[in-house]
């Protein structure tokens, strides 16, 4: 290897790229030069995996994670489940410039972004709502439910917890959690 | 998900993700991708790791954090990495994901789980033209 130096999971070429020419064309510090580089994939949707108008949640809507780590302050600035704002590591790097928090979450990190400026708009598009739809129509399968009634591995919700006497008689869905293979985790769908 | 990690000339090490996380998932879940530690950990003294993959699994074993631990104990890219999904094996054999490490002096390796292969893409000072490579590790 040799400095500079960037690495990026996946084939995600044209962040990769943008990264390092920011850093040595651009001279960005190696934070700015982050949020170009993962900025390209949220506006790319690298994959449906980053950015608006993927992997859509039970009721069809995206929310967004990011975070940036500062190797040498040791600094950190997250969102976790960003609603309505596209630019989530933009935003990660307002918490981490303009905050003294680590992690801002939900419609709460939301409106800390309205106030830094950024924009409210859906992230919602067409791909993501038939994708959502489809998943409807296949009675919500896959699902990340268990120990709830209906049985969730063959109806949609809404769900309740199971009774007390299925918790006493240890009637409880335990050992599936090792097999993670029908979340059909994959290029296509992660973290 | 976007994880990535910058190193400049001067050795400043950064490291960091973006997501949209996974598919169907129960409204407010949050996987691991901002999760420090988990999705992506980075210490100047050391050099950087990021993670890809099922985030509810990965973040109960901090990955990130771990692996740049195996680096300052001596380990190198690929072995600090392999270490991490070995652990997440042991008690989720089938669960999918992927970590990749950097060293502070710019060597990088991977390792993963659940696919055939996993890619990441490089570019760094050996080539001057900065032309971005991709490289794959079999999986676990």
């Amino acid at each position: 290897g040799g400095l500079p130096l960037v690495v990026t999971t996946w084939r995600f070429l044209n962040a990769t790229l943008r990264a390092y020419q920011s850093l040595t064309v651009g001279e960005f510090d190696p934070i700015d030069a982050l949020v170009e580089g993962c900025s390209v994939c949220e506006r790319e949707q690298c994959d449906g995996t980053v950015g608006y108008g993927g992997s859509p949640d039970e009721t069809g809507e995206t929310t967004l994670d990011a975070m940036l780590m500062d190797g040498t302050t040791m600094d950190v600035g997250a969102v976790a489940a960003l609603r309505e704002v596209k630019h989530a590591a933009a935003v990660a790097k307002y918490v981490l410039r303009n905050t003294r928090h680590t992690m801002l979450a939900g419609s709460q990190a939301t409106d800390f972004a309205l106030q830094m400026g950024f924009r409210r708009e859906t992230l919602q598009t067409d791909a993501s709502r038939t994708m959502w739809e489809q998943w409807k129509a296949n009675h919500c399968q896959p699902n990340f439910w268990r120990n709830v009634i209906p049985s969730p591995s063959m109806s949609c919700g809404p769900y309740e917890p199971v009774s007390a006497n299925a918790v006493r008689n240890n009637r409880l869905e335990e050992s599936s959690e090792a097999d993670r293979t029908d979340f059909r985790f994959g290029r296509y769908n992660h973290d | 998900t976007i994880s990535m990690i910058i190193i400049d000339h001067a050795g400043h090490v950064v490291a960091g993700t973006s997501t949209n996380g996974a598919r169907h998932k129960i409204p407010g879940r949050v996987g691991d991708s901002p999760i420090p530690g988990a999705g992506a950990y980075a210490d100047s003294e050391v050099g950087a790791a990021v993670a890809t993959g099922d985030g509810d699994v990965m973040m109960r074993f901090l990955p990130a954090l771990l692996a740049v631990e195996g680096l300052r104990n001596g380990l190198d890219p690929n072995e600090a990495a392999a270490q991490q999904i070995k652990r997440i094996v042991k008690y989720y054999p089938t669960f999918t994901g992927g970590i990749v490490v950097a060293t502070k002096e710019g060597r990088h390796g991977a390792s993963c789980n659940g696919m055939a292969e996993f890619p990441y893409s490089v570019a760094d000072g050996t080539d001057s033209e900065g032309e971005v490579k991709v490289y794959t590790v079999k999986c676990v």
